[in-house]
């Protein structure tokens, strides 16, 4: 399973978040607009925050965030 | 298995549920109108509770929540 | 696998039932009007049982519980 | 695999039946009008036998049960 | 995989057959009018025979028996 | 995977069939006029063969055996 | 993975042909008009021969033998 | 996984050829007008070579031979 | 998975290429009009090549070589 | 799991982030315009960022990058 | 999981890039007009390259390469 953003803006942040017990931030991406960003579900990461204007397409359809 | 939710407001939470014999809150994330998470079932959630008002994508369709 | 439930009213009660040789009531959540549950059957839960009005997401569709 | 039952009036009766060589009643849950169960089968669970009205969803379709 | 057995009339019988080398009735479960009754192959049952009218619901379809 | 046989007259037989080097009778199945029987391939059946007018359903489609 | 063979005249063969580095006829079936023929793929059938007139069903659709 | 070949000819030849380093013909079957066969892929079977005219199913659809 | 190749002119080569840190050409088999080859993927087959006229059947579809 | 994608101009950068605790860049590819490039997520590479415009093929869809 | 290319023109090069730490080229094949290759992902091949005009053919359609 794999998520693809695409950034509409500059500054959009994608977050990693831990898998296990605690749940923290474990990385933060930084997308300018137009870069895309294709990332998978892993032993590590088990949860992803998007921050800013983006289009996200999960297996659930497209979604624009940060509106 | 993963969730999608979108924040229609501030002050959203979303908050993770233990797996096993007692059914307890491990995590809180809060998040501002516009922002995204993207969250599994993993070997520490079970269960997932919204609250306020948001998006949520599922297997099943997608869901307005806190009308 | 997993279950979907919007409370349409306060105070909806959603049931966790054991797995195993007995059947009992190992978890109760209250749900008060919009929130929503996104709960596994698991090692503990092989048995759900919703009391008050609320939509419940299957993979046999959608039920209106509590009419 | 799970099944869904919404009682449609008081007193519906859900029966889960043994696993293995017996075939005997292990468990009863008694439902009032508008309640809903959900159900798998298990290790301890392999028939389920439903009296009185209520709608039972199945992977084979929608099914009024009682009439 | 289950079968779904629906009685349309009293003194339905659903006759589960053992698996292995021989083939003999293990169990016998009489349904009255409007009971139904959910059962799986299992490792006990791997044959099922239904006497008496009834709406049997399978992954190959919805049969009448009994006519 | 099962098969579902309806027997559309009396006195249909529905014989099981051996697995392994040889191939022999192992059971055989007499069927009255709309009594119905589903049936599994297991480790001690391989093939099945039915004589006589009845419904036979597989997944690949309806038939209807002995015109 | 199963074949059904539908017999449309007397003294249709069905032959089961070894699985292994030989190929030979391990098992030939007679199948009178109308009778009906079930049969696995298995440990000691990798191939199948038909001879007369028969309808075929298949996961590639229905075939008719013999013409 | 397996074929289906319907000879439309005398004389169609299906041959079996070997898995492993070596490409041989391990087994030529010859098919009369009108007879069918139905062959998987095997330990030792890995390709398959057909001469003369028959119709060919696959999951790729259905190709006619030789022409 | 296989692929089926049915040569639409004389002199189609098809060619199986090893599997490993090298790749080779492990077997040439020449096809003559009209003949068809169904060849899986295999321990010692990683890649396939094909040259001259033909039908080249895959899950991807119809594809005509040569031209 | 596999993506594909197509240069539109020269200068597209495909980099691959490493799978674990950390990520990081762990292979840059420079594609001028035209070329195409499949990659797969491995036991190395469990996130693809691309810069510049390129068609993007995914499971959820074709993506234009870098607009 | 196979990738099906068709050249377009001669000299069109499809190249197989090292699985693990390191990304290098590992095999290089040259394509003449209307020559297919079909390739899989393997243990040593886990990303593909093509330079040149060529139809190509994925899980995700057909991409026409080097435009
Ligand atoms: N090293 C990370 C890479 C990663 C995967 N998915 C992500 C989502 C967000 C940020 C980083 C990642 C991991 O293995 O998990
Ligand atoms: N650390 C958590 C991350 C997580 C996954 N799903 C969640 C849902 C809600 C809150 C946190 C989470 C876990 O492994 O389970
Ligand atoms: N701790 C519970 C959490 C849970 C899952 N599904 C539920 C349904 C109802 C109540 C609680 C739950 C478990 O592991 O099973
Ligand atoms: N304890 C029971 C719970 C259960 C599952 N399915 C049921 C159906 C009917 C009654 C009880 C149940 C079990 O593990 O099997
Ligand atoms: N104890 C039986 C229960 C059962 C399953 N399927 C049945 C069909 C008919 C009668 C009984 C059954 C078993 O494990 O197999
Ligand atoms: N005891 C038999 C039951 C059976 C399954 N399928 C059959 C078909 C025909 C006759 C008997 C059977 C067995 O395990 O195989
Ligand atoms: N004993 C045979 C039964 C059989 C299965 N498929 C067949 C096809 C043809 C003839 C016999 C068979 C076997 O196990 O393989
Ligand atoms: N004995 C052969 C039978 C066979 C299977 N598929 C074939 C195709 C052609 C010729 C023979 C065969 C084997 O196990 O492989
Ligand atoms: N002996 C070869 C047979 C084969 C399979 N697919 C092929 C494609 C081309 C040429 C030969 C083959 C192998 O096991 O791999
Ligand atoms: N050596 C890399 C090859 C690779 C796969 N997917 C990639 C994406 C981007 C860059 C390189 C790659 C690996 O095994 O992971
Ligand atoms: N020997 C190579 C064959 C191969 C497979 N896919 C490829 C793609 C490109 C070039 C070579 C290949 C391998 O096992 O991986």
């Amino acid at each position: 399973d794999y998520l693809v953003i695409k950034a509409l803006e500059n500054g959009v942040t994608l977050i990693g978040l831990t898998r296990g017990k605690d749940t923290k931030f474990h990385h933060t991406e930084k997308l300018d607009r137009g870069e895309v960003m294709i990332v998978q579900f892993t032993e590590h990461t088990a949860a992803v925050k998007i921050r800013g204007r983006a289009e996200l397409y999960t297996k659930h359809g497209k979604i624009i965030t940060g509106e």
